[in-house]
């Protein structure tokens, strides 16, 4: 009834609550808490019913077990922690691809997508890069899309080639132009999660975050005609949420020559 | 050097032998021995001082959704107690810390004791909500004391 949040000891190994700050003390003590988060005010949570269960939201917590767990050998891993295995096969996460990324990164964000509906064949991602400080160093990002086996129809036509282009802005204002930024060659009864290298494009958005204009995905057959991702098995926003697309970047802490020491 | 008879007088002077029950009983209860019990100081040491997410109310329970999706809360520790002679009995202490103590033992006013301080610290990571709904995975460094010791 009455949460404390700091625990104390009393130096003859009894551990004290420390309730009795007054309330403005205690706003205080929580506002340095959130400092030294490196935030300045609380954000405000996702008003969905069950946040943690969408695909962005349970990967990081994959990532954070795997991190939790990093001193254990991967034998260990996969033996002693079935969540952790469960997270891993889900995601197609192993430390053997990721583990530099992983171990040397300060900070990994994954980004929802803002894309909005398909237009046309085209399938359009947007994800907001304005709220990462341009200082942080990109080490790389990856794209998941999640991918169920396409209709049997389709199997005679494939493999089918995935294009990402990355939509800059030309000499006009009103001019766009695609640039490729990633391609992937698919089948049609390929399933799970499919990771794109989209590394070079968040560079460009965490730095210069107006230049931000998001992805394009064309998708074309082995006949070179296009696509709708829809049928070939892609999950976009009117899919379940545990299989929305969704973006993960690492990120390297900027050297600090004279780190201000609290 | 003290001689053998100056041994033997302080003995017959009654001068209270100190048990091994004592002294294991002042180093749990973090208290230097040797010292009258009205001054019973506590010697340098780290002390439990945990974090509660959960109860600030910014972990995310099933039915009442918040920002900090993991962990429930962290142990940062603290250092806390005295660095005073002798500084054999306390931990981690380097050579600089007990040269420093005996010089302030002879010039108290100019020479203050060594401080107790953490010696390792070390990271944790905590997984949260941004106001975009985008979930952060961050590593913050020096946030947890992993040892102390006088310097």
């Amino acid at each position: 009834t009455n949460p404390a949040s700091f625990y104390a000891d009393n130096g003859l190994q009894q551990t004290v609550i420390v309730d009795r700050l007054p309330r403005a003390q205690r706003r205080l003590v929580r506002q340095e808490v959130l400092q030294l988060l490196g935030l300045h005010h609380k954000p405000r949570p996702p008003v969905e019913t069950n946040p943690t269960a969408n695909s962005a939201p349970s990967y990081m917590l994959g990532l954070y077990n795997l991190i939790e767990q990093e001193e254990d050998s991967v034998e260990e891993q996969l033996n002693g922690w079935p969540g952790n295995l469960r997270h891993m096969q889900l995601y197609n996460l192993t430390l053997r691809g990721a583990e530099d990324n992983i171990k040397s990164a300060d900070m990994i964000m994954s980004f929802v997508n803002h894309g909005g509906s398909p237009f046309g064949m085209h399938r359009r991602f947007f994800f907001d890069f304005s709220e990462v400080p341009a200082t942080e160093k990109v080490m790389s990002a990856e794209l998941r899309l999640f991918k169920h086996p396409a209709p049997r129809v389709m199997m005679s036509r494939g493999p089918f080639k995935m294009e990402f282009k990355l939509v800059r802005q030309g000499r006009d204002w009103e001019e766009r132009i695609l640039e490729t930024e990633a391609n992937l060659t698919v089948s049609a009864m390929e399933s799970g999660w499919l990771t794109v290298n989209v590394s070079r494009a968040t560079r460009e958005w965490t730095y210069y975050s107006s230049t931000n204009y998001g992805l394009y995905l064309v998708t074309t057959d082995a006949y070179g005609y296009e696509v709708d991702a829809a049928d070939l098995g892609l999950v976009d926003e009117e899919g379940p949420s545990d299989q929305q697309p969704f973006l993960v970047s690492f990120f390297k802490a900027p050297q600090k020559l004279h780190p201000k020491v609290s | 050097p003290v001689s053998a008879d100056a041994r033997r007088k302080k003995r017959s002077a009654g001068e209270k032998s100190i048990r091994k029950d004592d002294v294991s009983f002042a180093r749990d209860s973090g208290y230097v021995y040797g010292l009258p019990s009205k001054y019973n100081r506590q010697s340098c040491g780290r002390r439990v001082l945990y974090v509660s997410f959960r109860d600030l109310g910014w972990q995310c329970r099933l039915r009442l959704q918040d920002w900090i999706i993991a962990p429930d809360g962290y142990s940062a520790y603290y250092c806390h107690g005295e660095c005073a002679f002798p500084l054999n009995a306390h931990m981690n202490a380097t050579n600089h810390a007990i040269v420093q103590t005996l010089v302030h033992l002879l010039n108290q006013l100019a020479v203050p004791k060594p401080c107790c301080a953490p010696t390792k610290l070390s990271a944790i990571s905590v997984l949260y909500f941004d106001d975009n709904s985008n979930v952060i995975l961050k590593k913050y460094k020096n946030m947890v004391v992993r040892a102390c010791g006088c310097h």
